[in-house]
């Protein structure tokens, strides 16, 4: 099954 | 100080439909150019993000930038002692511990005040970087909401097949399967431009939260691409936007 990927995977905090 | 001003309170309404449950609580930084919030739900799996052009507003003056930290079920709260078709003031002071909204009733035979505490939010700003995605679809908002509703009923998990057929969702789970597959068109007005066809699953709950926004547009628009995450854009009039991103689930 997928699994949830984070958001953070993707984008940084600035 | 902030001072905005709003013929109608339904916008205000609308938006803080199409946020709170997504978010519970937000920081609304307020400028010379309007309104703009930001912020990732719990999990950090999804993001939403307002913007609220000063044009938007009959009456609107900052003179300095404001954040203020709202609790949304608090606002919303407020907002149901108003009527839709009340006009509405927002008011703060700089460095706010409260904001004022006030209604008023056509004609001002009938007016309200309330006053809300602010919170003092940690606020994790996220960058996201202006790409170009490489597939654009565009379809009634409300066509989108039903999509994914009935989907749920099938699975947790909704795939996004887009390529220059058209765009096919499905969900696959005990019940059996499910296949909406929608082709550009006038009828329904599907617009749909691919550069490189895009196969992604998503969690259709967070889908069916961002649905929440429908009442505020008429169109939907879906970004993807892969390896990024899904851009769902709802636009507001010619003033702004609610913008959701949602992280793909990945095969592992």
């Amino acid at each position: 099954t997928p699994i949830q990927n984070d958001l953070t995977e993707y984008y940084s905090l600035v | 100080m902030l001072e905005a001003r709003l013929s109608q309170t339904l916008l205000l309404k609308k938006v803080v439909d199409a946020l709170k449950e997504i978010i519970a609580q937000g920081t609304l930084d307020c400028s010379d150019n309007g309104l703009e919030l930001q912020s990732m739900d719990n999990s950090h799996v999804s993001l939403v993000a307002l913007s609220l052009a000063s044009d938007c507003f009959e009456k609107f003056h900052c003179d300095r930038n404001v954040s203020l930290g709202l609790d949304l079920k608090s606002l919303g709260k407020v907002l149901k002692c108003a009527n839709s078709d009340d006009a509405v003031t927002i008011k703060a002071v700089d460095r706010p511990e409260k904001i004022t909204l006030s209604f008023e009733s056509d004609g001002k035979e009938r007016t309200a005040d309330y006053e809300l505490k602010l919170l003092n939010l940690d606020q994790d700003h996220m960058e996201i970087p202006k790409k170009d995605y490489t597939c654009y679809i565009q379809l009634p908002s409300s066509e989108f909401a039903r999509i994914c509703r009935d989907m749920s009923m099938f699975d947790e998990s909704l795939t996004i097949a887009c390529s220059s057929k058209g765009i096919r969702f499905s969900a696959k789970g005990d019940l059996g399967t499910a296949n909406i597959q929608l082709n550009a068109g006038t009828a329904m007005d599907v617009s749909i431009e691919v550069q490189e066809p895009v196969t992604q699953s998503f969690a259709g709950r967070y889908l069916n939260t961002f649905t929440k926004a429908t009442p505020l547009a008429d169109r939907v628009k879906l970004y993807l691409s892969e390896e990024r995450p899904l851009l769902v854009e709802y636009p507001i009039e010619d003033y702004g936007h609610i913008r959701y991103y949602l992280a793909p689930k990945v095969n592992e």
